[in-house]
Parts: C-alpha cells; sequence; structure tokens
C-alpha cells in the first residue's frame, strides 16, 4: 500500500491511498485502502490521514476517521496516531501505520508495524525514515 | 500565506533488508514530487494524486506497477482520494488492467455522483473516460511472480495467520 497527505498554502488537505491488496487473497476481497474514514480521510476542520497495515483491522476501528477524531478532541497529531494505532492493537490485533497532516502544518508518521517506509517535504526540508524512532 | 506539507508512506510491514534502500528512495522521490506540485501553485489534491502517482509507478511497492497478485494469479487495485475542502471523495476497488487507480478514483469523483465504483463497473467507467488499459503483465514484476508461486504452495498456513507480519496490505 502506498499514501500521501497534504496541505496547500491554501490550508487545504487532501489525502490518496492506494494498493494491490494482500498476495494470496480472495478474489474479490477489498481491504481498508479504498474506504472513505478507513484506508483514508480528509477534511479541513482536522487534517488529512493515509493508512496502510492489515486491512481488515483498520476497517474494524475505522482507523483514519479515529485519528482525526482524536485530533478533534485537541490531540496532537502524533499523540492521535499512536493512541489510534494502540487501540487497534488491543482490541483487534491489528498492526499497522499512518502519515496524518493538519490544516495548520503539523505532520506525522506512525507505525506499529516492524518497519514502513515514509517521506515529508515542509519548509524545503525532506524528513525521512523506515526503522521505529527514526 | 501558510507554508505547505506533504507526507507519503510506501507501506507498513516487515519490509526485508533487500528492498529496504528502494523503498526509501522511492518515498523520497515521491515526497519530492508531490511537493514541487505545491510549491508550483498546485492544490492538496493535485500535490497527493501526484505523489501516489509516483508510488504507483515504482515497483518497488504494492501499487500500480508493482502489485500483489490474488489467489487467482491476478491483479485487483483499490485506491481512494478524498479533498479535504468539500469533503468529495472517489474510490475504486477490484480494478484491473489500470497503472494508476489513484487517477481513477479521481475520475470518479469528479465526473460522477458516486463515491466508488468497483470491478467490472470501474472498469467499465475507466474505458469510457479514455483510460488506457494495461496488460497485467505490465502490472506484475518477476519478484511478485516467485513470491507468488512460493507462498500459493502453502495457502492454507497463510491464510490461518492472515494478519501476520507477512500478509499486510
Amino acid at each position: 500500500t502506498v499514501g500521501a497527505v497534504a496541505v496547500d498554502c491554501a490550508g487545504n488537505v487532501a489525502c490518496a491511498t492506494s494498493t494491490g491488496g494482500i498476495r494470496n487473497k480472495m478474489v474479490g476481497r477489498v481491504g481498508d485502502s479504498p474506504v472513505i474514514g478507513c484506508g483514508g480521510y480528509a477534511d479541513n476542520s482536522s487534517g488529512a490521514v493515509s493508512c496502510t497495515g492489515h486491512g481488515e483491522s483498520i476497517l474494524k476501528v475505522t482507523l483514519a476517521r479515529l485519528i482525526l477524531s482524536h485530533v478533534e478532541q485537541g490531540k496532537s497529531v502524533a499523540d492521535a496516531s499512536r493512541l489510534s494505532l494502540q487501540y487497534m492493537g488491543d482490541r483487534v490485533q491489528g498492526a499497522g501505520g499512518t502519515i496524518v497532516v493538519s490544516p495548520s502544518g503539523q505532520w506525522a508518521a506512525t507505525f506499529t508495524t516492524e518497519r514502513m517506509a515514509w517521506a515529508a517535504a515542509a519548509d524545503g526540508v525532506l524528513w525521512f525514515g523506515i526503522n521505529p524512532e527514526e | 500565506m501558510m507554508s505547505a506539507v506533504l507526507v507519503v508512506h510506501g507501506g507498513a510491514w516487515s519490509i526485508p533488508d533487500e528492498i529496504a534502500p528502494a523503498s526509501v528512495d522511492g518515498v523520497k522521490a515521491a515526497a519530492r514530487h508531490g511537493s514541487s506540485v505545491l510549491k508550483s501553485g498546485g492544490s492538496a489534491l493535485d500535490a497527493v494524486e501526484a505523489a501516489v502517482r509516483a508510488l504507483e509507478d515504482n515497483p518497488t511497492f504494492n501499487a500500480g506497477c508493482g502489485a500483489t497478485l490474488n489467489i487467482d494469479g491476478e491483479v485487483e487495485l483499490d485506491a481512494i482520494i478524498v479533498d479535504g475542502r468539500t469533503l468529495a471523495s472517489g474510490a475504486v476497488s477490484c480494478v484491473k488492467n489500470i497503472a494508476n487507480p489513484v487517477s481513477l478514483a479521481r475520475a470518479v469523483m469528479e465526473k460522477t455522483s458516486h463515491v466508488m465504483l468497483t470491478g467490472k463497473g470501474a472498469n467499465q467507467f475507466a474505458e469510457s473516460i479514455g483510460f488506457i488499459a494495461i496488460p497485467t503483465d505490465k502490472l506484475v514484476t518477476e519478484y511478485e511472480k516467485k513470491q507468488w508461486e512460493k507462498h500459493k504452495k502453502y495457502l492454507a498456513g497463510v491464510m490461518e495467520e492472515f494478519n501476520t507480519k507477512w500478509t499486510h496490505d
């Protein structure tokens, strides 16, 4: 799965997610990626999210919307991501990762899997990582 | 005017060491590409589509031209795009022979009154608006063909442990 989130100079946010699914999946199986509020969500009032990981788990907790609901309640995008991924792990034993950006330009790349390749471009600087705590 | 930000990911899973460098290079390139759209005055929507297209075109990633194969050895692709300004969204699922499903998802958002099209209907819509169909072979790498052959021999074991570190989207 791949994804992107962005906020532009006008403060508008957007997200996109795309996937080939899981190797050897059943014909017709659809995971979280194309489902609104699960594989991705964006709202100028709170931010934009793209998710990756175990699709069925992400669907069960509506992960993208869950993260933004924490942001709406005052959490930072990083804390909202961590809390939501932890909830998914506790409730349905699922692992995954998320990228989030807020309308003010706060951003986070968070995951509970072994690795997630990510990169962020802001203010002319490029951040990137693949291992935890990078 | 506030500063623009773009973030990308290339999937969360147990990325093997042999493809880790290509994965990092791929996300960096996609972030630069999406960021260049923002710098030139493009919208957040334009930027996320451009970044995801770059990732779909990179065979390192499980999307577009690097997709995994299903149990029948076929490619089925899913994508979504959401505009936070209007809450407009478009999605496709189980679509075949499309190199950039994210752009098809955007077309669903902008050219229909629906949110998601799936399977045959999504492909019929793609054809109706002039999307070029790509042969399945162009969407599958030799690496994926070998991995699919290897894993189909012990499918029952993989499916019993569906939510393992090896079986993520």
